[in-house]
């Protein structure tokens, strides 16, 4: 409950969609 | 026993009864999962987002998504013919829903959107003030309060002129605005409870 957006799975699609940005740029 | 999903981001309300819970979440996450994409593809053009240190950048995105959602839904609300549009494109009556259990949540967001579609807002308009909706300040969990803060006023002094620019015979239009924030902050804390609500079940 103190932490929805973990619940829902939000977190992972957040920094899968970040984080995948990043590696696009490095590469 | 019938079990619904009155939320829009959803094709249907209408949930298989055949299928188990974890079937039925997973199928709700891939309704989901291109809308949060595309919203942190829009945090990452607001200018000085991607300054931000990185747990900093996820931590506005996991507290503010609904909020974004909100606003950039709020016209699968239409509160003359008193219908909501799902993302699968079918329109169910707020009486329909309301049949299948949907309560305070709903009932409130369809009044959010209403206001927020009577301001008028342009499409230029409507992205900066989501992006003041997402960064904010006072998100939990913020590592860099000084640096969000720093960015969050930018973003409302290029609202503040942006709107004043449009609209100058309505001066009232950027302080409902920034009204719209803690309404926004409220529908957040009711869908958390939704949530919970929808786990324990």
């Amino acid at each position: 409950f103190n932490d929805p957006a973990s619940n829902l799975g939000l977190e992972d699609i957040i920094r899968k969609a970040l984080i995948g940005n990043l590696e696009e740029r490095q590469e | 026993n019938r079990m619904y999903l009155v939320c829009p981001m959803n094709t249907s309300p209408h949930v298989d009864p055949l299928k188990s819970g974890h079937e039925v979440w997973e199928e709700f996450s891939h309704c989901f999962t291109p809308a949060v994409r595309e919203v942190v593809e829009f945090a990452k053009k607001i200018p000085g987002f991607r300054v931000l240190s990185q747990h900093d950048q996820v931590s506005l995105l996991k507290a503010g998504t609904f909020e974004v959602l909100v606003v950039r839904f709020a016209s699968l609300f239409d509160m003359k013919e008193r219908t909501v549009t799902f993302l699968g494109g079918n329109k169910y009556s707020v009486d329909a829903l309301r049949a299948m259990g949907s309560g305070d949540l709903l009932n409130s967001m369809s009044d959010f959107s209403e206001k927020l579609m009577n301001l008028g807002l342009s499409e230029e308009e409507m992205s900066l003030f989501t992006a003041v909706v997402l960064v904010s300040a006072d998100r939990s969990g913020i590592e860099n309060v000084n640096s969000v803060e720093a960015l969050q006023e930018t973003l409302i002094r290029a609202l503040r002129s942006l709107i004043t620019r449009n609209h100058p015979n309505e001066s009232a239009v950027f302080t409902k605005l920034l009204l719209k924030l803690p309404d926004l902050r409220s529908l957040n804390n009711m869908h958390s409870e939704q949530l919970l609500a929808f786990k324990v079940h």
